[in-house]
């Protein structure tokens, strides 16, 4: 059972990206096989990983155009155990080209149904956003995992994307929320424990016990087009991500 | 002459919300008189001056819709010489319902012509994205001044945003990109020192010389919908404000 997994949140910066990249290079490290799809037009995640996309690459842009294509694609391999459909600046029109299109918010669910069996876990990177292409993500998804930045303004988005989850999955039934995930967390500033407090005594369980702590290492991997285990593996950037992977495997199996 | 200044990134979470508040709080201590305006349907803005919509109110969702009406409001003043036009989170439909509309991306010139007079600044906080508020966010302006984050994405969604900002040029001829702040800066870690020293490399003088530190007291005034200046007038967060706001002073005098 393919577990499809977006990472989503309207706000911006919370890590969305960061998460996608590094959740699903420690599932692989675990020997899971994981496939990244970048659904934002700004492409990070792409850029992250080091891929280039090439004259002839299918991208999600290609793809949300002729989702047909899926069936006769090979996502690229960017490392082991971990595939990519990357996707390209262009992205940016998409989604008003695509907003007249009849059951616009299931198109990228019909672009993954071919490749679910190839995977264990297909990861989905949207942008900060409730337009179409994060409605795409929640369509395709059977849970979405929300990273939720220990900052004040957090909460007030969870309700906002907690409406918008509620409507997808009117369409998309088998949406659950998999769970939340607290982010950039400073240990030594009260306010992120306060806000962190906060998170978890409103979503109870929902809430990962792991947390993402603020890690230089894990900006400076972005920039090197690394995952954190390439770019420094004991740091504690790394020991989180590795841990947010075992909590979400125990999850999916309970 | 009134600035017009668009706080512009499509890059989340790089501090536009908290630098619109906060530089326009600096600008009205120096007797400046600023309007605000919330374009961001998340209404981050609103909420972080503590200014609640009432039954009634004119919203930038009513006024992108009727933007005739501005003629005859009043924005709410919610500090001295500080207004804002807010918004609610109906927004968030607002911009499919307008992209059928001729003349779509200068909307928010129209509602903002006839309250010109009564401001000196008016700053426009937009959302994460390239999308219809941000185009009448460039639209509306004279000045786009860009925020951004001293991490390794942050150049590359630069040219994007130059890329929109030139489009946008020739439907507004008086668009200039007035600035653009480093802004979350840590000056323990190299990354942000590399960071910030590649975005001066490749914008020159565009880069103001301040820069916006990370400073928690920064993170608590938005929890606490204080400006800086409320919550810790000694604060770094504050002191860097308010450098920003004399060079920004300075530049249009130039
Ligand atoms: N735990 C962390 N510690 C330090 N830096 C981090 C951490 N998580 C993310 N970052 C950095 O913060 C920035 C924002 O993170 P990221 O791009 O993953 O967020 P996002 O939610 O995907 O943003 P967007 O909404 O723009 O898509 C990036 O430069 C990233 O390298
Ligand atoms: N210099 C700073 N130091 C510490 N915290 C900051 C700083 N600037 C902003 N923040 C906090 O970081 C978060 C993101 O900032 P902000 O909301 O201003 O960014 P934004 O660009 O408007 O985000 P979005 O793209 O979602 O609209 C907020 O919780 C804010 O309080
Ligand atoms: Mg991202
Ligand atoms: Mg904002």
């Amino acid at each position: 059972m393919t577990r499809i997994i977006a990472l989503a949140n309207q706000k911006g910066g919370v890590g969305k990206t960061t998460t996608t990249l590094n959740l699903g290079a420690a599932l692989a490290e675990r020997g899971r096989r994981v496939l990244l799809v970048d659904l934002d037009p700004q492409s990070n995640l792409t850029t992250c990983t080091g891929h280039t996309v090439q004259e002839g690459d299918l991208t999600t842009y290609h793809l949300l155009h002729h989702p047909e294509r899926s069936s006769s694609m090979t996502p690229k391999q960017v490392r082991d155990n971990v595939s990519l459909i990357p996707t390209t600046l262009d992205m940016a029109t998409a989604e008003v080209e695509l907003s007249g299109k009849i059951g616009r918010e299931m198109i990228l669910r019909k672009i993954l149904h071919p490749l679910r069996t190839r995977y264990d876990y297909i990861l989905i990177d949207p942008p900060p956003s409730l337009g179409l292409f994060t409605l795409n993500a929640l369509g395709a998804a059977n849970e979405v995992i929300i990273p939720l930045q220990s900052h004040p303004l957090a909460l007030k988005g969870l309700g906002q994307l907690q409406l918008t989850i509620a409507l997808m999955q009117e369409v998309n039934p088998s949406l659950q929320i998999g769970g939340i995930i607290v982010t950039l967390v400073n240990r030594r500033q009260n306010l992120d424990s306060e806000v962190e407090a906060a998170i978890r005594q409103r979503a109870g369980n929902l809430v990962f016990e792991t947390v993402i702590p603020v890690n230089v290492r894990l900006a400076e991997a972005s920039a090197r087009a690394l995952t954190i285990f390439e770019h420094d593996s004991h740091s504690i950037g790394a020991l989180a991500y590795r841990d947010l992977a075992g909590e979400v495997i125990q999850r999916g199996t309970a």
